[in-house]
């Protein structure tokens, strides 16, 4: 049973999910750009830790991966404004 | 609720806005209404005032904006990003950018302006977003139809800790959004819907599927934008792979997941009564096919296959059914019915005719 209708999502484009994600978080997570978010610092990459805010903030499971819930909501309409930092 | 960094808030009471230009997408005069609605949603809680001004420098500048508009925040197009706001202070500060790009509309169509710019306002007075999935500053645009917008008790908790109360002489109050868990939750109505369990709550159903242990939470707007808040009753008719909702003296057949076309009906199309105005609960018995309507102390017994009422009825539920009290929310599954009174949900066993089991109201919700 789809878990999102009335209609079912297009199919995933697996190649744009990193884009999407990092834009996301840059926009609204107040991850820097052009930090290679990929690199560790403090243990634990900055993308997986705004990852975990961003899924912490809306109530998701906390998962620190773009699973399908969390795909689902950075594609949902919203308002500009981040929603931590400036 | 949460505060903008560094509480900025206007230091007066009376503000100014202006509305710079309007989009070709909706009339004037309606951009005008869902712009001052918007703004009567923060003054009624409030004693904030808001004063339109012409040609001259307002508190908050109101524009309709396209990709770069020189503020460093573009818009992306359609979709996305809906729109912008700046916290309170000069010049920029409490203006309104609304992406020009979107398909703007007073109804559940496209995006409502309305809803979008009181969301927005909430950022010109200071406020950020809210982690609470009900809120009107939750960030995520959610369609409400605006005759039935009330602001959320948590906008208005927020709100009034930066600008205090409002001067009426009755303090207003807002809905709060259902959590699962919660012991004092309480059900308007409750169906199953092709094996999933569907609760109705004011505007909102919880639901459960039976593969996943969490309890999703959704607007009814989301799926069904034509159906009100507040469903009375609900049952699933699973022969014919649909469920019904009534509100009032009115009903909506789901079928699938789609509202069925020529609806709502006078309930009376069922054979009920003139004087029956509302329906409280219902549910249907798939091996039986008949459907039990719950209206204060009595219920009535309808046969699917004769599209008929059955005669000897409206019975006393006491007499039938026990001492289960008047029944907000009822639900037919396996072979047992789950009749729910406030926080107390009884099961029942139609064969045995008797109450098998007492249980919380959310005893379903895995918490």
């Amino acid at each position: 049973v789809s878990s999102t209708f009335p209609v079912a999502p297009e199919t995933e484009d697996e190649g744009k999910t990193p884009q999407l994600v990092e834009s996301y978080l840059q926009n609204f997570y107040d991850l820097q750009r052009g930090s290679h978010p990929h690199l560790r610092s403090h243990g634990e990459n900055r993308l997986v830790a705004k990852l975990k805010e961003m899924q912490s903030f809306f109530g998701l499971q906390v998962t620190g991966k773009p699973d399908a819930d969390t795909l689902e909501m950075m594609k949902k309409p919203r308002c500009g404004v981040p929603d931590i930092g400036q | 609720y949460v505060f903008t960094a560094g509480n900025p808030k206007w230091k007066r009471n009376n503000l100014t806005y202006r509305i710079l230009n309007y989009t070709p997408k909706m009339r004037k005069a309606d951009v005008d209404e869902a712009i001052r609605k918007a703004l009567s949603v923060w003054s009624n809680v409030t004693p904030l005032t808001f004063q339109r001004v012409e040609d001259k420098e307002a508190d908050i500048m109101i524009s309709f904006a396209y990709r770069d508009h020189r503020d460093n925040s573009p818009f992306d197009g359609p979709n996305g990003q809906l729109a912008h706001a700046f916290q309170p202070g000069e010049g920029i500060g409490g203006d309104v950018h609304i992406d020009e790009e979107e398909a703007w509309t007073k109804d559940g169509r496209g995006y409502n302006l309305f809803i979008v710019v009181a969301h927005e306002l909430g950022h010109s007075l200071g406020l950020s977003h809210s982690s609470d999935p009900g809120a009107l500053m939750y960030p995520a645009y959610s369609y409400t139809d605006p005759n039935e917008f009330l602001l959320p008790q948590d906008d208005i908790d927020g709100i009034q800790a930066i600008y205090g109360k409002s001067n009426a002489a009755v303090q207003p109050t807002g809905p709060i959004t259902p959590e699962a868990c919660d012991p004092n939750l309480t059900f308007d109505s409750i169906t199953t819907l092709r094996g999933e369990i569907f609760f109705f709550k004011g505007r909102y159903m919880l639901r459960k599927h039976p593969a996943r242990t969490e309890t999703e939470l959704n607007f009814i707007s989301l799926f069904w934008p034509t159906l009100p808040s507040g469903i009375q009753a609900a049952y699933e008719n699973i022969e014919k792979d649909e469920i019904l909702l009534f509100k009032e003296d009115k009903y909506w057949v789901v079928r699938g997941y789609d509202i069925a076309p020529g609806y709502p009906k006078p309930i009376y199309r069922l054979g009920f009564p003139k004087t029956v105005k509302r329906v409280n609960a219902a549910y249907s018995d798939e091996t039986t096919g008949k459907t039990y309507f719950f209206v204060a102390d009595r219920y009535w017994r309808y046969d699917e296959k004769k599209k008929s009422m059955d005669h000897g009825y409206p019975r006393k539920i006491v007499s039938d059914f026990g001492k289960i009290g008047r029944v907000d929310a009822a639900f037919w599954k396996d072979g047992y019915v789950y009749f729910f009174h406030g926080t107390t949900q009884f099961k029942f066993d139609p064969r045995a005719k008797q109450i098998v089991g007492q249980m919380e109201s959310i005893s379903w919700f895995n918490c």
